[in-house]
């Protein structure tokens, strides 16, 4: 699974994710990539959220949207509400993975429960950042 | 507004400390080029979903990372490529499941978006969809590797000892997508 998540001049978010989905899989599966709330979800006032990891929690999770309600209705940041959801939400019952968060500041994170993670980042100071975790 | 982009390349297959340096070299090259692909686009005052795909397209095109070219094979051995993308400007949203010709899912989900009355497409309707927008078709073949054709066969190999190992989200070598 690949993933973007920007912020524009405008202040504008997006969000955007694509994937082969699971090896082997049968019967027409669909994992969490196009699924909206899933494994993509933006608003501009809150934050964008594009997912990798164990798709059917994140479906049942409803990951990414989780993550921009609880800024919108908690008033936390995208960073605090992206730890909670990987970390506290997601790892007790199993689901493996990450996401990458941006609010409508530019301010990204990127907190994952598992190996093997690939993430690069042009913050908006203009700093480059690749990682593989 | 201040600009940013930040990008994922997937989960789980291949960590850091199994991992040749010469495919570290190449996994980090690609990256960058992914994200600057994006970022210059912002930085000439393009859209954010304009970036986004531009640095998504970088990995389709790509057999390093399980999107477009280089995605993981289904049972059956072919490819079932699905994408999304969503603005945070009004919410508007478009998606596609389950495409097996397109080359880049990512572009037809924004067309989903931007020119339908739908958010989801899926298989058959997806392709159709494309095609009546003149999409460029690649056959199924386009998206094979030899690394996730050998994936697949371990995968079968697991699958043969246990059934349940599909839905077993610990056997990270597989499962992942």
């Amino acid at each position: 699974t690949v993933g973007a998540v920007a912020l524009d001049k405008n202040g504008n978010l997006a969000a955007a994710t694509s994937t082969g989905g699971m090896t082997a899989k049968r019967w027409g599966r669909i994992g969490d990539s196009p699924v909206i709330g899933a494994g993509t979800f933006a608003d501009n006032q809150s934050c964008a959220v594009s997912a990798t990891g164990h798709g059917e929690y994140f479906i049942r999770y409803n990951v990414a949207a989780d993550i921009c309600a609880r800024v919108a209705y908690q008033k936390v940041t995208a960073a605090q509400a992206a730890d909670e959801v990987i970390h506290n939400v997601l790892k007790p019952v199993g689901g493996t993975g990450g996401v990458i968060v941006m609010d409508n500041k530019g301010n990204i994170s990127q907190p994952f429960n598992t190996q093997g993670m690939y993430r690069a980042s042009i913050d908006t100071q203009g700093k480059l950042s690749v990682g593989i975790y | 507004s201040p600009i940013a982009i930040v990008i994922h390349g997937g989960a789980g297959t291949i960590n850091r400390a199994n991992m040749s340096e010469e495919r570290e070299q190449q996994y980090r090259a690609k990256l960058e080029q992914a994200i600057k692909a994006g970022h210059a686009l912002l930085a000439q005052g393009a859209s954010s979903l304009d970036a986004t795909i531009a640095a998504i397209q970088v990995m389709e095109e790509s057999e390093l990372f399980n999107a477009g070219k280089g995605a993981v094979y289904t049972y059956e051995g072919a490819h079932e490529l699905d994408a999304s993308i969503m603005w945070g400007k009004n919410r508007q949203a478009g998606a596609v499941a389950g495409v097996k010709t397109i080359k880049s899912p990512i572009a037809l989900a924004r067309a989903v978006m931007e020119k339908s009355d739908h958010v989801m497409l899926s298989g058959r309707g997806a392709e159709t969809f494309a095609e009546s927008l003149g999409f460029e078709k690649v056959p199924n073949t386009y998206f094979d590797s030899d690394a996730r054709f050998e994936q697949l066969q371990k995968a079968k190999e697991t699958l043969k000892l246990d059934k349940t190992a599909q839905s077993d989200p610990l056997l990270l070598d597989y499962k992942f997508g």
